[in-house]
């Protein structure tokens, strides 16, 4: 043990198990997770060779064969609850992504949240047993947050009682969804929908793209990878697009819209319905900026204590760097920042579980505002964690700059998080647009409750920018 | 301006206040922009895009003031009193911390004198030396281990520079000690000067 860290850990004022505690949650989550983190780290099957050291193509299949032995470990070892599915997931691949992110995280819960029983039984058990392995195609070329301007259009044909795919631009086409450009073999894909004539917006489909058994694309279908990024090296983020490719009725995602056979349009109970699985999505990633923004602390702040440079009195040894107020200005509110995301993170989780209760009850009351706090809080935290895990990266000097620290990898996996599922200034307008809702409606004397309760006594007061 | 002033920076439930005054104050800026433009006959959308960046910055600061807030509530749940301490100093950190980062917004919204920013400004600073003896120990209780963390610099045993040496020698490039690029290309090149 390095001396310096020894020092530093007999100085603290408090058990920092204890907080590990809090941060948990509970002292038995502490040890469950712990357990969870020893069985794949004591499995030889996950004991691989440095990514850094592997080409992009070696980085993917690395990573393609790590989450064939996570799935089957997941079995065998009984796990299910989706907090440690996420665990043993994040334990595997070290928190980078994995070609299976998206099947997981994305692919099955739309079938459990929009499938009907019919649908669940044809495709949620081959699904979960991988013989499917499907992704969620939404984000086009020339289309990103703005899900009306998407492009790709879904034509029902009655006299077949089939949709007719098609991507008629290149803008159209789909563009970015991890596991789409060589792993997935359907995809939820959202398309237009024209029925009658008549265009009745965004739906979901299930869409089939790779021969079963022989992997080849369908005719029809064109798919492959989007080629390097910045970071996300072992994700096959994709492209797709289809020429006239026909599925079956059945294949329109109908738990809420529907299509008759003759092409007669059914409106869903409401399209709030979908808000749900953005707010369970947008909270994971409140989440995600605390865990990598504490991870980049870890990281600068262990460093600092251990580097010796330059001097503070003439003639001494060269302090720690962690003694210098300007370290310590860079890295110490950063810290107190990721301890601040957790707490949000984990207040945000438990109110989508409190809220997703009241919604099987059919009450969405609150939901509007969970949307747009969840909207603005992903853009907030994930604006702030981009800068702070950079910042901590430059606290490290030029070793900050090599692979070995670790921080270049956090970035580059988290800093995406600034654009995807909703840029963030879009997000921060959604906000907004509630916050301004909110503030009218307080106007015309309507008490508000929630975290926006203050703009009650705000539209009486007079407020003007002081004087200078 | 009519906003209670901050009486005690060091009252972190009266800094939410400010927080959320602040927040109040960017919302109803933003929100009159807009009205006053609809007011003079503009579109909404027209409107709502011209008050835009008026806008994000009020999403920005009703976020901001959510996230100090729910830190401060988090404390009353913590039990033990040095762990208390320590997190009540670190969030009495966070929330100066961004006050010091927003001064034109606390400042226009009447929440602060320029005096007060001085010593906003000074106690972030004796907080720096409050953490510094623990800080450490604050980022051990994230609990990351060394495989989790993959990283040389941050490793729990502090052993940086003989693994940083041991790290570089995997590097593919070391192989061989005389990559072959030296004798497909250097050396000729050499033979050719």
């Amino acid at each position: 043990m390095n001396p310096d860290l020894s020092r530093e850990r007999a100085t603290a004022s408090f058990n920092p198990e204890i907080i590990t505690n809090i941060l948990d949650g509970t002292p038995e989550k502490t040890h469950r997770r712990r357990e969870i983190e020893s069985l794949v780290i004591n499995d030889p099957a996950f004991h691989n060779e440095d990514p850094n050291f592997l080409s992009r193509s070696e980085r993917y299949e690395l990573a393609i064969k790590k989450s064939s032995q996570m799935v089957k470990k997941m079995r065998d070892h009984g796990i299910s609850d989706p907090e440690e599915i996420y665990w043993f997931k994040s334990f595997v691949h070290r928190g980078r992504p994995e070609p299976l992110d998206l099947h997981l995280g994305m692919f099955l819960p739309t079938l459990l949240s929009q499938a009907t029983p019919e649908q669940q039984d044809r495709f949620f058990m081959p699904a979960w047993n991988l013989e499917i392995i499907g992704t969620y195609a939404q984000t086009e070329m020339g289309h990103g947050t703005h899900l009306r301007g998407l492009e790709t259009t879904a034509t029902y044909d009655p006299s077949t009682q089939e949709f007719i795919l098609n991507s008629p631009t290149v803008t159209s086409i789909k563009w970015w969804p991890g596991g789409l450009g060589k792993t997935s073999n359907h995809a939820v894909v959202l398309a237009q929908l024209y029925t009658q004539g008549e265009c009745k917006g965004l739906q979901a489909f299930i869409v089939p793209i790779r021969q079963i058994g022989t992997h080849e694309p369908l005719p029809g279908v064109t798919v492959g990878d989007i080629g390097p990024k910045f970071g996300f090296d072992e994700i096959d983020n994709g492209f797709l697009s289809f020429n006239k490719f026909r599925i079956p009725r059945e294949n329109m995602l109908m738990k809420h819209a529907k299509v008759e056979p003759d092409g007669t349009y059914v409106k869903p109970l409401s399209d709030k319905l979908t808000y749900g699985t953005m707010v369970f999505i947008r909270s994971m990633i409140v989440g995600d900026s605390a865990r990598s923004l504490s991870r980049a602390c870890t990281i600068a702040i262990r460093y600092s204590a251990v580097r010796h440079q330059s001097e503070i009195r003439v003639g001494d040894p060269e302090p720690q760097i962690l003694n210098f107020q300007t370290q310590q200005y860079k890295l110490f509110p950063l810290l107190a920042t990721a301890y601040a995301f957790h707490f949000v993170g984990s207040y945000m989780s438990q109110k989508y579980h409190r809220i997703t209760g009241d919604i099987q009850q059919g009450n969405l009351s609150e939901l509007p505002e969970l949307h747009a706090f969840s909207a603005g809080l992903k853009a907030f935290t994930t604006w702030v964690a981009s800068t702070g895990i950079e910042e901590c990266r430059m606290a490290c000097g030029g070793h900050g700059y090599s692979r070995s620290s670790g921080i270049p990898d956090i970035y580059v996996t988290f800093t995406p998080a600034c654009t995807y599922e909703g840029e963030n200034t879009v997000m921060m307008l959604q906000t907004a647009r509630f916050l301004f809702k909110s503030y009218t409606a307080a106007e015309s004397g309507e008490r508000l409750g929630g975290m926006v309760s203050y703009l009650n006594d705000v539209s009486s007061q007079r407020v003007q920018p002081q004087p200078l | 301006a009519g906003r209670p002033q901050i009486a005690d920076i060091n009252d972190v439930f009266g800094l939410v206040e400010a927080y959320k005054q602040r927040a109040a104050w960017l919302v109803v800026r933003a929100a009159r922009g807009v009205q006053s433009d609809l007011k003079r006959g503009k579109r909404k959308e027209d409107a709502w895009n011209k008050n835009s960046v008026d806008l994000v910055r009020a999403s920005q600061a009703h976020c901001h003031y959510v996230v100090v807030k729910l830190f401060a509530d988090k404390l009353s749940e913590v039990l033990d009193a040095a762990t208390h301490r320590i997190l009540s100093s670190l969030c009495l950190l966070y929330a100066l911390h961004g006050i010091s980062k927003n001064t034109g917004d606390f400042l226009q919204a009447g929440l602060l004198t320029s005096s007060q920013l001085e010593h906003v400004d000074q106690r972030v600073k004796d907080l720096l030396g409050v953490i510094r003896p623990n800080a450490v120990a604050l980022v051990d209780a994230f609990d990351y281990s060394d495989t989790q963390l993959s990283s040389v610099l941050g490793r729990y045993d502090g052993n940086v520079y003989e693994n940083m040496f041991e790290w570089a020698k995997k590097s593919p490039l070391n192989k061989t000690q005389v990559h072959e690029s030296f004798h497909k290309y250097l050396k000729p090149l050499q033979s050719k000067l």
